[in-house]
């Protein structure tokens, strides 16, 4: 739908906004590595849509809080200028249900952003300790 | 800033791409007139400029508005969630989401309605992939991949012209003026 500007809404299509695509994703806040959680899955589709989560196909994801979904958090986190956690907090959410742009962040796991920068890697004794390389700008 | 793997662009001496709206939605003068603004916003720092054709097929860019499964492998999921996508350079394709309220002029910021959308934000966002660049990780860029509901952000900022000059070189009328980030302005930033 399109609006000439924001006085043509009508009243009764304010009062009555449907819920946005992600909104249920708010479910999720809290959740934390290791644990399992019922329709955790959606979230990595959501990862693996923008990026964050390679070599799985969908129909195998598992609503299990596991190493990839950890690292995918943990990137974006750092995309988003976010503290590291490898958590699902509040202000993490806060970003992953906010409408965005469908292109991907992370492209062949060779771009972009702030995790593109960064040799990150996601073995447990680096998780604390990222190393953080100079690119040419 | 950041490029698409292997930095896609339009080849070396493009000077304008011309751009067509699919001719199925019909899209009001006014409509059109916020992409024309959006482009604008590219063409004050670059080199490129852009010019509506009404042959959408041969156009470099085609615009469009679609629903769910649109036959591109990328389909648009309702309200908010994604709301568009581009391709890189020179695939041209740049579809937006016609699930959402798209707001086309006026203060979103004003809007009653909380999933109201500004068009030429997101607009002006696109247009950035269409022409090479990736998505940034400086949030007062234009190509910071989210933007909330009634939220308008069209100026380009540093971060992003930094990126399309790197692409396509400077304007030679574009006097540097646009605004900094917080980042830029951050020394103790190591990149």
């Amino acid at each position: 739908r399109f609006f000439p500007n924001p006085s043509s809404i009508p009243t009764w299509m304010s009062n009555n906004a449907p819920p946005g695509a992600w909104d249920a994703y708010r479910n999720f806040t809290g959740c934390s590595p290791g644990k399992t959680y019922d329709g955790l899955s959606k979230l990595k589709n959501y990862f693996q849509r923008f990026g964050y989560i390679t070599n799985a196909p969908p129909s195998n994801f598992t609503d299990d809080f596991d190493d990839a979904l950890e690292s995918a958090v943990r990137a974006y986190q750092q995309n988003f200028n976010l503290n590291v956690t490898g958590e699902l907090d509040n202000a993490t959410m806060n970003y992953i249900v906010k409408p965005r742009c469908g292109v991907a962040d992370i492209i062949n796991g060779t771009t972009s952003m702030n995790s593109g920068k960064f040799n990150f890697n996601n073995t447990s004794e680096n998780k604390e300790n990222p190393k953080f390389h100079t690119v040419a700008h | 800033y950041s490029f698409f793997p292997g930095e896609p662009r339009w080849p070396a001496g493009t000077k304008s791409l011309t751009y067509a709206f699919d001719p199925n939605e019909n899209l009001d003068e006014t409509t059109k007139q916020v992409f024309a603004n959006a482009f604008n916003q590219w063409s004050k720092v670059t080199t490129i400029t852009f010019s509506e054709t009404t042959s959408f097929s041969t156009a470099d860019i085609k615009i469009g508005f679609y629903s769910g499964d649109h036959g591109d492998g990328e389909a648009f999921d309702g309200v908010l969630g994604t709301l568009a996508h581009a391709f890189s350079p020179t695939d041209g394709r740049f579809h937006l989401d016609k699930a959402e309220d798209w707001v086309v002029s006026g203060d979103v910021t004003e809007s009653t309605l909380s999933n109201a959308v500004d068009l030429e934000s997101v607009a002006v966002h696109e247009i950035g992939h269409l022409l090479g660049l990736g998505h940034s990780s400086v949030e007062e860029a234009i190509m910071y991949p989210t933007i909330s509901s009634k939220t308008r952000k069209v100026e380009l900022v540093n971060d992003d012209i930094d990126g399309i000059q790197q692409l396509y070189g400077s304007n030679p009328n574009f006097t540097g003026t646009s605004a900094t980030t917080s980042r830029d302005r951050d020394s103790s930033y190591g990149f």
